[in-house]
């Protein structure tokens, strides 16, 4: 059915953030 | 769908900017990506699919951008970095 399709929705990326000192 | 493509659009940019380490564009964009994806889910017609999957892709834009204002919060609160002589 139309609207069911798979959505390609966009990643988040799985990098981690710098440390703050 | 015009909303949609939007949304997906800055959360893609998003990602981008994410990666490039402009975490303050990146949190503005995933907000702003966020508010798109839940006016599409709420306002314009989709599958339960579609709809299940904006709303996980969804928390998970907004789980990063909260760790992205934390260390914003972070990295603003901390002292300049001593310089060694």
């Amino acid at each position: 059915t139309q609207g069911d399709a798979d959505l390609e929705l966009p990643e988040v990326p799985e990098e981690e953030l710098p440390e703050v000192p | 769908n015009n909303n949609l493509q939007k949304a997906i659009d800055l959360a893609s940019k998003a990602a981008q900017e994410d990666k490039a380490e402009n975490y303050e564009e990146a949190l503005r964009l995933y907000q702003h990506a966020v508010q798109y994806f839940l006016h599409v889910v709420k306002y314009e017609a989709q599958g339960d699919k579609a709809k299940q999957s904006i709303r996980a892709k969804c928390a998970e834009y907004l789980d990063r951008a909260e760790k992205l204002k934390e260390y914003l919060k972070k990295k603003e609160k901390a002292p300049a970095k001593p310089v060694k002589e």
